[in-house]
């Protein structure tokens, strides 16, 4: 464990937290891509199913069980608790186009044809662009929420922090994982343009806009 | 060391 894993994963389980207090305290899910929502439970799942086969340590274990069950409940209050509040007609983005090519590629390039293996590699495949939807239906609205983009702005930072954490492990470990690291790279891209506005307006205190 | 030995990043 390195420090820029860790406040990896600081930043990503408050990105998780910021969504599902949103959520419940304004019992309202306006704003929200379900589809992504619904895109990072299957990254989840699907690369954490070692959970009760591969012991590493006490912190991973639990943090594992807080991701997918906040991912899972993220999900319920979006569809089912609050789905009055469900914008579905922002959140049209065809999560097919993203679903079908990483699974393809999983099987194509992976480090070892098992099904473990492969099924982590479409879970590392699918988060890098599991953040579509969500990009996109801010795009569409032409706008968001302060907290949702400060949602949006813990989820990116993440993933950047990672990839320091990836260089610091090649230097210091001698380890690096290749399909990780690009797709934590493309991961990270996708967010630059955020990035961008969330540290020239929202940090200024102006409402994020994109222009639609 | 191959990726594929255990996986102990989330």
């Amino acid at each position: 464990m390195n420090i820029f894993r860790f406040l990896g994963d600081i930043s990503h389980l408050s990105a998780i937290i910021i969504l599902l207090l949103k959520i419940w305290k304004s019992r309202s899910c306006a704003g929200i891509s379900g589809k992504s929502q619904l895109l990072f439970a299957i990254v989840f799942t699907t690369r954490y199913l070692d959970l009760f086969t591969n012991f590493i340590s006490f912190y991973n274990t639990s943090m594992k069980v807080v991701y997918v069950a906040s991912s899972y409940a993220t999900v319920w209050m979006i569809y089912s608790k609050f789905k009055a509040t469900y914008d579905g007609n922002h959140d049209t983005f065809r999560v097919e186009f993203l679903i079908v090519p990483t699974a393809i590629l999983s099987f194509l390039v992976n480090h070892d044809f098992t099904p473990l293996e492969i099924l982590w590699t479409f879970s590392i495949y699918l988060e890098s662009v599991a953040i579509l939807p969500q990009l996109f239906m801010v795009s569409k609205t032409g706008e968001a929420e302060t907290i949702t983009s400060h949602y949006l702005f813990a989820l990116g930072i993440y993933r950047t922090l990672y990839l320091f954490n990836w260089i610091w492990r090649y230097q210091f470990e001698e380890f690096f994982d290749l399909i990780a690291i690009v797709a934590g790279l493309v991961q990270t891209v996708l967010y630059c343009d955020f990035f961008y506005l969330y540290i020239t307006k929202v940090l200024k205190g102006k409402k994020l806009s994109l222009p639609a | 060391q191959e990726s594929t030995d255990v996986k102990d990043e989330l």
